[in-house]
């Protein structure tokens, strides 16, 4: 399989960090082997697995810094037949000091390559921005996922989204394709979401997933219970949801 | 009155921007003269006034480049007695020209001191990180407000925002205050929910805003009619709501 997938969005709090850790871990119930990728120096994702950004060492900042460093020399565990590559707070000044290397959109790509064969899916969180540490996500990836939150402010952003991302396609990594756009937080008695629904539909067609990943308490709970929602509250709705899209990206990859 | 309040949290998805335009358009209703600044070069605020930040010219970015422009210079109608300073794409390209000036930090303050006697509030909107544009609203501000969202995802981000906010402080903005924590998008029969409000309160105690701002669909549609929650749907709950803040804004800085 190997598929290294970007969740990314620069619109803020869509569920960037909620879809990595919960389809990271229904791909490894389904018996894949997983890497999640921790880019933000917010270190959400390192945080939910029980890490603590503040003092992890090495991290992705290591990782992106030191180009002897492989994925392979920062993962932890993070469950059965998933590892977590996590983000230190100090990624914030790595992004500063990388600005002037040569290679530093292919950093993270590099590191990947040497260990790729090893995994089935690698999966990277982006902060919520286009910055370098997403471009080079988007450059060691072969495909995007892109949640939205069912609201318009989330929705407006994607287009300006797809246009730096083809921009990357066309000068950096022509192998990068759009795996989908994932409807995300989606609350279930409000006309205004369903709407927006409704046009993402029309616009994404069957770029958009089948899978809709409904608004439920137990996402936002699960991470202080340093557990992935499938595993804190596996009969949930989102649980359900974060599965079935586990399932529809398996079969769309294979 | 003359206060500069920026509005920041670089957690994304908090309701900076639905704060920015709601509590701005609740303090012209009472009577104040309003601006309200855009820095996210994704122009949420922008837009949701009506203006397109892929066409709006000059804007904050024409602003931030050329230090003989001043606020007045740049602003378009937003309502009775309130004014916008709307945001371009442009402006995440300024911030990459910007770090090689000596004044990089303080571009905007000298923007604003020039009309700041015309007006009683200037509210600045900030993206969802703590790059140079964030820190320049910081440098410009007197008072900061912090929008959190009442999830664990979004209260873990405080303390590091705040260690960040007193370096200002400390460093370039003796004056900076904060105003106050406002917490947001609060459902109303989630326990987890219930449970960060108290661990916000207990930790902010007076510097938590007695105001919560309730999860109100109204608050994601009025964007869509590019009008301010308060006057799109004036009897909703998230509409008394942001009234509330305004009077308490309003009587903290008397
Ligand atoms: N389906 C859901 N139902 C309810 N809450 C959710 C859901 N998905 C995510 N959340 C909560 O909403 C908040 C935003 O989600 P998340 O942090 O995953 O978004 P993000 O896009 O990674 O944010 P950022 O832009 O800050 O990185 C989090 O507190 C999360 O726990
Ligand atoms: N009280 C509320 N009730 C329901 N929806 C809300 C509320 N406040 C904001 N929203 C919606 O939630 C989304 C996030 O809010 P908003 O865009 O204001 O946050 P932000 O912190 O500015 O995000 P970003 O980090 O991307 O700049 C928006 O779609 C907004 O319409
Ligand atoms: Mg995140
Ligand atoms: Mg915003």
């Amino acid at each position: 399989m190997r598929r290294v997938i970007a969740v990314a969005n620069q619109k803020g709090g869509v569920g960037k960090t909620t879809t990595v850790m919960n389809l990271g871990a229904a791909l490894a119930a389904m018996g894949y082997r997983v890497v999640v990728v921790d880019l933000d120096s917010q270190g959400a994702l390192t945080a939910s697995f029980g890490y603590n950004p503040y003092q992890v060492n090495p991290s992705t900042t290591e990782l992106l810094l030191q180009p002897e460093l492989s994925l392979g020399n920062i993962l932890r565990g993070g469950g059965e037949r998933l590892d977590v590559a996590p983000a230190s707070a100090e990624l914030l000044s790595a992004e500063y000091r990388l600005l002037k290397q040569p290679d530093r959109t292919h950093r993270l790509k590099n590191a990947i390559s040497a260990v790729q064969d090893d995994f089935d899916f690698v999966i990277i969180d982006t902060p919520p921005n286009l910055g370098l540490l997403t471009v080079n996500a988007l450059v060691a990836a072969g495909e995007l996922l892109i949640p939205v939150k069912t609201d318009y402010l989330a929705m407006r952003g994607v287009r300006p989204l797809l246009e730096s991302v083809w921009l990357i396609r066309d000068k950096i990594n022509p192998k990068l394709d759009l795996l989908g756009v994932l409807p995300t937080m989606h609350p279930p008695d409000s006309p205004h979401a369903a709407a927006v629904l409704e046009e993402l539909r029309s616009v994404f067609k069957n770029r958009l997933f089948s899978t809709t990943i409904p608004m439920d308490e137990a996402a936002a709970v699960a991470p202080v219970t340093r557990q992935a929602v499938i595993d804190f509250k596996p009969d949930s709705l989102v649980a359900a949801a974060y599965r079935r899209l586990a399932e529809e990206v398996s079969d769309a990859l294979r």
